[in-house]
């Protein structure tokens, strides 16, 4: 019944007090599925915090991104400044980027592409 | 250029790996780029070591001597390609295999089983892009991975996605007709091999749309590097 071509992309209505209600019972499946063990109680407070942020994002991240499907994966209990840190690793500046693709020695030589 | 191409269905990637908790997708995306083009030199595909370019390469961009490849706290796929033509190549999962730890290099001249002879880097033209795929094998790709922390599946093609590169993963293909509901039409997308276990995405692999309006979504186009090898036994 929703319009196809607009799609509100911001925070609103009723939804937010849905997530929040069916987080705890998400969070404990997540953990059953992956396997996660906590150290302590606090820790499992802490990580159950970030999980509904994640959940906040992934639906932001479906708003964004339609074409796709967005939810809970294995990395839903990581902020994304933990998630940057351990599972992505590509050192490069823009700056540097720039300047090998302005440099010949490596540039692929162009091929055709017609026909 | 053919309308769709996957190097899956050629034979030339291996099985999805899963790089742990370590910043090692540089040298995943590397790996994966020399399995394929040693697939096309020899016709066999074997399964490369990530470990013993953690271990080993310490190779620094000539650009940014600063910035050198270190392990599990990151590393650039040319860089590590210039690492292996200065050390002759690289051994076999199965001899140095993975285990997600930065530790010391063990590396064995002897148990190489496949060299790099030369790697270019692409132009950021998408169908350069694709020649390149099509004529050399899968390529080494950086990408903005903002999305796929909460990626399941589908086309992934955000309204809004930064450029700045963190990730490096494998494009292996290409597609021309994902349905994209929202904008009611077939999308074309790259087929990109990750390195976060098959428990990750699409089986281990993420889809991004291309084309021409489009084009560098995520930064996709932008730093895409092409390698061949040479032929050992």
């Amino acid at each position: 019944a929703e319009d196809p071509l607009i799609r509100q992309v911001v925070p609103g209505g009723g939804d937010d007090n849905d997530l929040e209600l069916n987080a705890e019972h998400h969070f404990a499946s997540f953990v059953r599925r992956f396997g996660k063990s906590y150290r302590d109680a606090d820790e499992h407070a802490y990580r159950l915090s970030v999980f509904k942020a994640n959940l906040r994002r992934a639906r932001r991240h479906q708003l964004l991104d339609p074409c796709a499907e967005h939810g809970v994966t294995k990395f839903s209990d990581l902020t994304p400044a933990e998630f940057r840190r351990t599972y992505l690793g590509l050192r490069k500046s823009r700056r540097a980027l720039l300047r090998e693709l302005g440099e010949s020695a490596h540039e692929a030589p162009v091929l055709p592409t017609d026909g | 250029l053919p309308g769709d191409f996957d190097w899956r269905d050629h034979g030339a990637v291996g099985p999805v790996k899963n790089q742990g908790s370590c910043g090692s997708c540089w040298s995943f995306s590397a790996s994966g780029a020399l399995e394929g083009a040693h697939f096309l030199a020899t016709g066999k595909l074997e399964v490369l070591s990530e470990q013993q370019m953690v271990d080993c390469d310490h190779e620094c961009d000539p650009s940014e001597p600063q910035s050198c490849d270190s392990g599990c706290n990151g590393g650039l796929m040319t860089s590590a390609f210039s690492y292996l033509m200065k050390s002759g190549g690289l051994e076999s999962e199965k001899d140095y295999p993975y285990s997600g730890r930065d530790g010391q290099c063990k590396f064995d001249k002897s148990k190489i089983v496949a060299s790099v002879q030369n790697f270019s880097v692409v132009s950021v033209d998408e169908d350069q892009i694709a020649a390149n795929l099509v004529k050399h094998g899968p390529l080494a790709i950086g990408i903005n991975a903002a999305y796929m922390q909460t990626y399941i599946g589908g086309v992934s093609c955000p309204y809004i996605c930064g450029r700045h590169l963190d990730h490096g993963v494998l494009l292996v293909g290409y597609g021309s007709s994902g349905f994209a509901p929202i904008r009611l039409k077939e999308k074309p997308y790259w087929i990109i091999k990750n390195s976060w276990g098959e428990n990750w995405g699409e089986h281990g692999y993420y889809k991004i749309c291309r084309g021409s309006n489009v084009r560098n979504k995520c930064g996709v186009d932008s730093m895409v590097s092409t390698v061949s090898a040479i032929h050992t036994s």
